[in-house]
Formats: structure tokens, C-alpha cells, sequence
């Protein structure tokens, strides 16, 4: 099974 | 003062519309290099940046930078009201609650003014790291749209794997299996038909249909589309905007668990 990834994983808050 | 006009309106059109369904509300930012915005869609699964360059508009003129918070609905619904070869002129002054859209016929026989209230939106902006992608693909827009569409009917999820050989797209679920396969073209005779692989590795990622789907709402605003990919990071799925800029949607991949 796959689980969907969110960008808060890759992108960081400014 | 902030004013920014547009012969070539319909690129504005077309740009809202490959916006509208991913994104209910959003702010432009308008700064004198242009117009940027940058947004997440409500689950954080996805994000779109849009640049137009001050350079594109046939007018444009911002005295400070202003960030204006819009209801894309609203604003999609207004920008219908133009016709296609209308030229469009967005202004508001320096800290309005309010922004105006006018559409001139291009004989300037017809003129029509909308007014729109802005929101003051809260946002966020992300850091998106710089990245050396190890495919980049590019491919007929209406392609990419085929395929997306072709491959929903089968699952949730198409995997996107790039070789050497070629760029190869699948979906699996209960009424089977489809694989489609793009090598790149030898040669063609226009350039906007042509797939084009810069590869440095072999890639495999798996993306949700629905927002691929929904990405594909731009595919009237150019005629190729690129697609960047690494491995574990997000897709880039690029449509340049005339030769003013470009939208931009990064999709988080699905992660084995």
C-alpha cells in the first residue's frame, strides 16, 4: 500500500 | 498604484481557468518585476506558482509592492466576462479593499469595468529547495492530458517511470492494467510535437490522478508541457504562460509504506 506524501515534508515555511 | 494591462487578455483567462478547481482563494502578489502567486490546495498534497513578468504586460505599473487576497471563483467568473480578444486592464490603488478588472473590445468600441472586493488572506509561502532533477520531460500538452485521462479511468494512481528508452506511464486497478509508452521522437516536423528526455537517472513515481487531472486544466495555455522528477520529491509539472512566465504545480508523490 502507498500513502499520499503532503509537501509540507519537502518544502519548508518561510 | 497598481495597474497591469494585457493585450493578449486571454492568457489571463486561460489562466485562472487552469486554476479555479485547485484553489478557491489565493493572493497575488504584484511587486514592479510583476505578478506572483504561490498557493496550496486545502490538503497540502499540491501547490501552484504562477509568474507573470512585469515585461509580458503591454502596461505596467507598481508603485509598492501589494498583495492582493482574491476569490479565484469570483475572479474566474469576472474574467468570463471578457471575450477572448479583449484586452484586459487590472488596477487598484495603493491599499484598496477593492480591485478593478476592465475589458476593452479590440477596437475599443466595447467597454466593460468589474470591481471585486479583496480578502485579506493569511498565507503562507513555502521554500521550494532548488533542485537538480534527475528527468525532465517534455511532451505535447494535449498529450499529457490524454494520457492522465486515459489512465484515470484504471485507478487512483498513475506511476510515472523514466529510462533512457523512454517515459513510460501506468495505472493498475480492477478492470486491469493500461502502460503507456512515449519514446522520444527522432525527429518532427513542428517542435511542439516532440517528447524530449534529459536524463541523468532513472526515475519511478507514483502521483495521484485526480490532481494530475487537474493540473491538465492549463493545457490550453501551451503547447508543451515539462514534467521534472526525482526520486522521493515532489513532481513539477510546468506550462509556460505566452513569454511572460508560467504555472507551476508540484505534486507530492505516494510513498510506500
Amino acid at each position: 500500500m502507498s500513502r499520499q506524501a503532503t509537501l509540507d515534508t519537502f518544502f519548508a515555511v518561510r | 498604484m497598481f495597474e497591469a494591462r494585457l493585450v493578449q487578455g486571454n492568457l489571463l483567462k486561460k489562466v485562472l481557468e487552469s486554476l479555479k478547481d485547485l484553489l478557491t482563494e489565493a493572493s497575488w502578489d504584484c511587486a514592479d518585476t510583476g505578478i506572483q502567486l504561490q498557493a496550496m490546495d486545502n490538503s497540502h498534497v499540491s501547490l501552484v506558482s504562477v509568474q507573470l513578468r512585469a515585461d509580458g504586460f503591454d502596461k505596467f505599473r507598481c508603485d509598492r509592492q501589494l498583495s492582493m487576497g482574491m476569490n479565484l471563483t469570483s475572479m474566474s467568473k469576472i474574467l468570463r466576462c471578457a471575450a477572448n480578444d479583449d484586452i484586459i486592464t487590472i488596477k487598484a490603488q495603493d491599499q484598496a479593499d477593492n480591485v478593478t478588472f476592465v475589458f476593452e473590445s479590440p477596437n475599443q468600441e466595447k467597454v466593460a469595468d468589474y470591481e471585486m472586493k479583496l480578502m485579506n488572506l493569511d498565507q503562507e509561502h513555502l521554500g521550494i529547495p532548488e533542485t537538480d532533477y534527475a528527468a525532465v520531460i517534455k511532451l505535447p500538452a494535449a498529450e499529457f492530458q490524454r494520457i492522465i485521462k486515459d489512465l484515470s479511468q484504471f485507478g487512483e494512481s498513475v506511476v510515472i517511470s523514466c529510462t533512457k528508452e523512454g517515459v513510460k506511464f501506468s495505472a493498475a486497478g480492477d478492470i486491469g492494467v493500461g502502460n503507456i509508452k512515449l519514446a522520444q521522437t527522432a525527429s518532427v516536423d513542428k517542435e511542439e510535437e516532440a517528447v524530449t528526455i534529459e536524463m541523468q537517472e532513472p526515475v519511478t513515481l507514483t502521483f495521484a490522478c485526480r490532481y494530475l487531472n487537474m493540473f491538465t486544466k492549463a493545457t490550453c495555455l501551451a503547447p508543451q508541457v515539462t514534467l521534472s522528477m526525482s526520486p522521493e520529491v515532489p513532481l513539477v509539472v510546468e506550462y509556460k504562460i505566452g513569454d511572460m512566465g508560467h504555472v507551476r504545480y508540484y505534486l507530492a508523490p505516494k510513498i510506500e509504506d
